[in-house]
C-alpha cells in the first residue's frame, strides 16, 4: 500500500510545489514509483513538470466531476516512474460545486481507490488555502508534509494550520499524521531566518524535519525549464537538499 | 470621493500584503487619509501593523454579514491617518456563505457606502486566490495593483489574472482599470530575475509600473515588529521603494 502524503500550507509562496515536485522526484530516482497529483488551480506542478496547463485532454478535475477514474488521468513525465495527475484552471469549478455535496471532503479519497495500490508514494500538492481542494487532501492522507519559509507571515499561519490537521483528524481522517514541518528558502546569513528558524525548533521541537532546504535559485530556475532540479542541475544545493528529503521520508514508517 | 486600489495576485507569497501596507502607510505620510481593508482570512495585513487577529472585537467579517457598518469596524494604527479594517480567521465563514447569495460579487461595494467620501484612499488586501473575496475586492475597486515577484510561477499566473480582471471588467465593474504591475523581490544580480523583468517589460510594457520593489529584509523584518517599514527603518531600501511607488500611485488620475 502506498503512502499518501498532502503538502499543505495556506500561507502563499512557502514551497509548497518546489517540495511537492523534487520531493516526488527524488523517491522516483531512489527507486519508488510515485504519483504526483496536482490539486492547485494555478496549475503550477503541472507546468514545473513541463506539460502545458492549457492543452490538456483531461485534468484532476474530471476526478472531482466523476467523469474520469484516477488511472485515466496519469501522465508519464521525463522522469521515470514519477507520473503526474494534471491540473488546470476548472479545477477552480471542483470548489465551487462541492459546497453542497454529500461526503464532498472525501471525493478524492474515494477517487484514488486502486492507485495507492500501483504506487509507493502519492504526493498532492495544494493551493494556498483551507477550502475543500485542501480538504480533501487532508482527508486522503496518509500525512501532512508543511514547507514553511522561516518568515514572520509563515511563522504566523503554522498555528493556525496544526490546529485545522487536528480538526480534521478528529472528524474526517483519524489515521491523518503529520509526516514533518520542511523549513525552506532558507539563509543562514539572514537574522529573520535564523530567529524563526529557532522559534520554530523551540516551540515544534518534534515535528521539524531533520532535513532543510537552503535558498537557491536553482530550484527557481528548474520549473521555467519544465524539469525537477535533479535533471536541471544535479550538484545544486537545492537538489541535494531535497534528495536528503527523500532519503528522511523514506525512513519514516509507511 | 477617494480611490479604491485592489492588491490582488492568486499566486502566493508575491508581496501583496507588503505591498497593501507599505504603500497605505507612504500614501498616509504624504497626507493623505488612508483606510487599509485586510480581505485574507490570514488576517496578515492586521497582523503586521500590531494588532492581534485572535482578539478583535469586530473584523471585516461583520461586513460580509451585515452585521455592523464599515465606520464600525475602523481601526486607528499606530501610523496616523492610517486606519484599518481588519481580519480573522471567521473571514472563512464569508467564502462559503457568499456562495448562493444574490448580488454576491457586490456586498462589498455596497458595504463600502460612505467610506469612499472619508478617504483619499482605500486599499484592500486580497488573500492568495480568485475566490469571492477577491471577487468582492474587484467589483468595488477602482482600480487593481498586481504585485508579482520576477519568477517562473509567478510569471505564468499572469496572463490567467488579467484575463479575470478583463471579465470583471465586462461583467461586475466597467470601471475597473489597472493601476500597474509592480515588481517586487527584484534581485538584479538574479539572473532569473532579471530574465523575468525583461520579459514582463516586453509583454506588458505599459502596465508595468516605473517602481520596482527591491528584494530587502528590512521589509520581511518589519512586520514581527507591527509596523510599516516606514516606521521601522526609515532609511532601508524597501521603505524608499514604497515610498516612491506612493509617489506614483499619488500622480495617476483619481
Ligand atoms: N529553496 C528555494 N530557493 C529559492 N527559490 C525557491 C525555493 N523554493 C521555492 N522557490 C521559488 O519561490 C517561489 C515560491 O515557491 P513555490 O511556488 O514552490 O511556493 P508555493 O507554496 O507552491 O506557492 P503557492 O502558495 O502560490 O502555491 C517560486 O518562484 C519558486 O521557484
Ligand atoms: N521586497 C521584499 N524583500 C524581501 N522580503 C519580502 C519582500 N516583500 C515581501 N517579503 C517577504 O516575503 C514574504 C511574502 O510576502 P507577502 O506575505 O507580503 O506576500 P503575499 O502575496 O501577501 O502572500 P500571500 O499570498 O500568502 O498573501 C513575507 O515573509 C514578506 O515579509
Ligand atoms: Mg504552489
Ligand atoms: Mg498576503
Amino acid at each position: 500500500m502506498g503512502k499518501v502524503i498532502a503538502v499543505v500550507n495556506q500561507k502563499g509562496g512557502v514551497g509548497k510545489t518546489t517540495t511537492a515536485i523534487n520531493l516526488s522526484a527524488s523517491l522516483a530516482v531512489s527507486g519508488k514509483k510515485v504519483l504526483l497529483i496536482d490539486l492547485d488551480p494555478q496549475g503550477n506542478a503541472t507546468d514545473g513538470l513541463g506539460f502545458s496547463t492549457t492543452h490538456l485532454p483531461v485534468s484532476v478535475y474530471d476526478l472531482f466531476t466523476g467523469r474520469k477514474e484516477i488511472l485515466e488521468l496519469v501522465f508519464k513525465s521525463t522522469t521515470p516512474w514519477l507520473h503526474l495527475v494534471p491540473a488546470n484552471i476548472n479545477l477552480v469549478g471542483a470548489e465551487v460545486e462541492l459546497v453542497g455535496a454529500y461526503g464532498r471532503e472525501f471525493v478524492l479519497k474515494t477517487g484514488l481507490g486502486k492507485a495507492a495500490e500501483r504506487y509507493d508514494y502519492i504526493i498532492m500538492d495544494c493551493p494556498p488555502s483551507l477550502g475543500l481542494l485542501t480538504l480533501n487532501a487532508l482527508t486522503a492522507a496518509h500525512s501532512v508534509l508543511i514547507p514553511m519559509q522561516c518568515e514572520y507571515y509563515a511563522m504566523r499561519g503554522l498555528q493556525h494550520l496544526l490546529k485545522t490537521i487536528e480538526q480534521v483528524r478528529q472528524s474526517l481522517n483519524p489515521a491523518l499524521q503529520i509526516e514533518g514541518i520542511l523549513l525552506t528558502m532558507f539563509d543562514g546569513r539572514n537574522n529573520l531566518n535564523r530567529q524563526v528558524f529557532d522559534e520554530v525548533q523551540g516551540h515544534f521541537n518534534d515535528k521539524v524535519l531533520e532535513s532543510t532546504i537552503p535558498r537557491n535559485i536553482i530550484l527557481a530556475e528548474a520549473p521555467s525549464h519544465g524539469r525537477p532540479v535533479l535533471d536541471y542541475d544535479v550538484g545544486s544545493k537545492g537538489a541535494q537538499a531535497y534528495f536528503a528529503l527523500a532519503k528522511e521520508v523514506m525512513t519514516h514508517a509507511a
